[in-house]
């Protein structure tokens, strides 16, 4: 027979971030997280 | 550029549905994505050290405790744009909906990068995609209940719940479809290259003028990010025609009282349409006591030997019933 899992729906991270209105902090440190991650490779590190 | 990918294949900022799987003997309980983008289960260990806050704020598994556990020990990493989830396989019976795949490999994550995972209400992610972009090519959890009879057929579905009043927020069927769930026809449409649940779509319409994906396009259904996505300059004509504003990373947002006079978006696949109406595609959010209304759509640019791709997350899904067939390679949608 056909089994299920039920799904439990929550807000996603970035709403929480929104609502609390963290969210350009958090745009913030992923694009500084981007940018020293571009800066390694660039410099040949794998 | 990993990072893109990143921000767009494994955007679990965005995830927003998660179920129960148990892993050992007696039953070890982690929550976690069910990932139609990916293709490992990893939760993280026991084992983690003190210092990953990620780790230390989750369910961890312990492989002493369970008396089905078996040693693989292989390291693996996966790569994600703000570091990489590292650790290592186990192996150990692994159930879902009371069903059991044994001896499964998964990785016990030991560490777990960003801030992403630290604040993530899900312990793991459990991988549903095929088995060619498994790292280290160990088989996902729906294969080993294939392989091991435990599924009447190679089928699992989706069915997302939008009633924001209820307590259920979806379900996830393994072994078939739940036809209380959905409304005839189900329509198939082939996966055209195994890895992603990608197939051919064939245009995205306004009304009934082409917007986007104008000599067709590839595409692939991921429950593992809330959006859809496609590429820049195509979906910054959707945003156009939907009368919404950037906002950050891609994003864009719609005044909220413009909701009741939006245009619908459609979105042809296997000759059939699938129409978004402006509440299926517009995210409603209340930050500092007001509204703001997010646009379902994001335009994002992968490397050329990604190419381009459209990715219909649960915007999409939650509107249509979504099946993904093992056995015949192909995914289905219908109404939901």
């Amino acid at each position: 027979s056909v089994m299920q899992i039920p799904l439990r729906k929550v807000k996603t991270l970035k709403q929480t971030m929104m609502e609390a209105g963290n969210y350009e902090e958090l745009a913030y440190q992923r694009a500084y997280a981007h940018k020293s991650f571009l800066q390694k490779t660039s410099m040949g590190s794998n | 550029d990993p990072n893109e990918i990143d921000e767009l294949l494994r955007n679990y900022m965005d995830a927003q549905y998660f179920g129960v799987i148990s892993i050992g003997t007696p039953a070890q309980n982690f929550t976690v994505i069910f990932d139609t983008g990916s293709s490992n289960l990893w939760i993280p260990s026991k084992k983690c050290p003190f210092y990953d806050i990620a780790c230390m704020l989750h369910h961890r598994y312990n492989s002493g405790k369970s008396s089905t556990y078996k040693e693989d020990g292989r390291k693996m990493a996966i790569q994600y744009g703000t570091g990489s989830m590292k650790g290592f396989i186990s192996k150990d019976t692994v159930c879902v909906a009371g069903i059991c795949a044994e001896e499964q490999p998964f990785a016990e994550a030991t560490s777990e990068p960003g801030l992403t995972f630290i604040a993530a209400k899900f312990d793991g992610i459990l991988g549903m995609a095929y088995p060619e972009i498994a790292v280290l090519g160990v088989k996902p959890v729906f294969n080993t209940l294939i392989d091991q009879k435990k599924v009447p057929s190679p089928v699992f579905a989706f069915w997302l719940n939008r009633n924001p009043d209820s307590e259920l927020g979806g379900e996830i069927t393994f072994g078939g479809m739940d036809p209380k769930r959905y409304i005839e026809p189900i329509t198939w449409t082939p996966v055209t290259r195994k890895g992603y649940w990608q197939f051919k779509m064939d245009k995205v319409l306004g009304g009934s003028s082409s917007i986007g994906c104008p000599n067709g396009c590839q595409a692939i259904a991921d429950t593992g990010t809330s959006l859809i996505a496609g590429p820049k300059a195509q979906v910054e004509q959707i945003q156009k025609f939907i009368g919404a504003e950037p906002l950050m990373k891609g994003e864009y947002m719609v005044q909220c009282d413009k909701l009741p006079t939006m245009p619908d978006v459609s979105f042809v696949i296997a000759g059939q349409t699938y129409t978004l109406k402006p509440h299926d595609y517009v995210m409603n959010i209340t930050t500092a006591g007001k509204s703001i209304c997010i646009s379902g759509f994001m335009g994002i640019d992968l490397p050329p030997r990604v190419g381009e791709l459209w990715i219909l997350g649960d915007v999409f899904i939650g509107r249509y019933y979504t099946a993904f067939d093992f056995g015949q390679d192909r995914v289905g949608f219908a109404q939901a």
